[in-house]
């Protein structure tokens, strides 16, 4: 085999700065669920009050869904796609092929941001990382709750990277871009966006 | 397994905002491969909060689809991402499939070729093995046979750094080019981005696919990611 030149792309990848939406916070923090001790959890909030929010999805046609996959595209049924003000996300672990106690176990981090936030069906849930293992539900309650209780959400751009670093996996580097777009109309909107994923990756969703 | 997330400032009624996204993600999210496996956790979601003070955005607003075309453009450049950080990955390839009779058997056939274990071995080992990505062409399955016509197709190595020639034929209208410029085939095939062109000749549709090469360490990080 030829020799391979290897690539920084974490220092070619990953930004230094940017630019980010009106009433957004993002918050972060490690729950311990990962073993290295990295940031595991991460939760959106939508601060804006101005009028109620928004929310679509798309989801994996695997069909072993996983627990969060049934739990949030049921919040969407059940809310119509309005008044999601959050999402909550682990890593290290993915509540995949759980049965009933891995659904209970994603009702539980829905039901502790509710709680948090004080509304229903207003947080989707997702997950990833190892098969076939549960949530261990104690610290990622404990953690959501010190999310919310130190107020560890931002809006700078640590914020939003930390929350890009606590969904990885075996990924190399987070991945955040965001930039700002004009209408003709002359209104200026931002779109800011994240995402996580090495490996098993040939997604086709719906 | 892949995750992702949107968010965004602007006010969008609920079913725009689902029909936008998934639009975005058939072209996007939906058209990468880093190994061919698909997680039983795959989401992405969008959020809109409306905090920009400007009118709600409809199906029928007249911004819609400039809107849907940036969300897509977005969401190709964040799914272009995962594949670049593709376990073990070092290469970058776009496979683009163009004059395709529709976009459908377009995407059939990028995405035999992005999941071609033999064409992305021969990525990573630098081998302008055109047999093999003519075969995966060949076993795609296609909704509609009309969609392959072996006297039209052309399959061409694109180099992505602006050297030239930038494209270097490897099939023309069927034929295969014997005598292809290997010295120009290790060239690019050693570029960490290159492109895969498939010039159907049966019609309009065109789609991009991105994909990586198969390495060694992908073999190291899948050994014993569980325990």
């Amino acid at each position: 085999q030829k020799a391979v030149k290897s690539i920084d792309k974490y220092s070619l990848y990953v930004p230094k700065s940017g630019v980010f939406p009106q009433g957004f916070k993002a918050g972060s923090l490690a729950s311990g669920v990962k073993k290295n001790g990295n940031l595991d959890l991460g939760i959106i909030l939508n601060t804006n009050k101005s009028r109620p929010s928004t929310a679509a999805a798309v989801f994996t046609t695997n069909k072993f869904k996983a627990a969060p996959v049934l739990l949030s595209k049921k919040v969407l049924d059940i809310s119509g796609g309005e008044g999601v003000d959050a999402i909550v996300v682990n890593s290290g672990c993915a509540n995949a092929v759980t049965g009933d106690v891995g659904l209970q176990d994603a009702k539980q981090m829905v039901g502790v941001v509710n709680k948090k936030i004080g509304s229903e069906n207003a947080t989707l849930v997702m997950s990833t990382g190892v098969i076939g293992q549960r949530l261990q539900m104690a610290k990622i309650s404990s953690g959501i709750d010190q999310i919310f209780d130190a107020d560890k959400f931002g809006d700078d751009h640590e914020s939003w990277l930390n929350l890009a670093k606590s969904i990885c996996t075996t990924d190399t580097f987070p991945k955040l871009i965001t930039s700002k777009f004009k209408l003709p109309s002359g209104t200026e909107y931002t779109l800011t966006g994240m995402a996580k994923g090495a490996g098993m990756i040939c997604p086709n969703m719906a | 397994t892949l995750l992702g997330f949107i968010v965004t400032d602007l006010p969008i009624k609920s079913n725009a905002l689902q029909s936008m996204l998934s639009s975005a993600v058939t072209r996007s999210f939906n058209c990468i491969s880093v190994d061919g496996d698909m997680s039983t956790n795959d989401t992405i979601c969008m959020l809109a909060n409306g905090a920009v003070d400007t009118a709600v955005v409809d199906v029928t607003s007249p911004e819609y689809e400039q809107i849907k075309d940036q969300v897509t453009s977005f969401a190709q450049r964040l799914a272009q991402l995962v594949v670049r950080d593709g376990e073990g990955a070092t290469k970058f390839v776009t496979v683009n499939v163009k004059n395709a009779l529709n976009f459908a058997d377009a995407r059939v056939m990028a995405e035999a070729i992005s999941n071609s274990m033999l064409v992305k071995t021969a990525l990573y080992g630098q081998d302008a093995n055109w047999g093999r990505i003519l075969c995966a062409i060949g076993y795609a399955k296609l909704g509609d046979v009309a969609s392959l016509d072996q006297s039209k197709i052309n399959v061409s190595f694109v180099s992505t750094d602006g050297s030239e020639p930038r494209e270097l034929k490897l099939i023309v209208d069927g034929v295969p080019q014997l005598d292809v410029d290997e010295e120009r085939a290790s060239q690019i095939l050693s570029l960490p981005d290159l492109e895969v062109l498939v010039d159907l000749g049966t019609g309009k549709e065109e789609c991009q696919f991105w994909t990586c090469d198969l390495t060694q360490e992908y073999v190291t990080i899948n050994g014993d990611y569980r325990s």
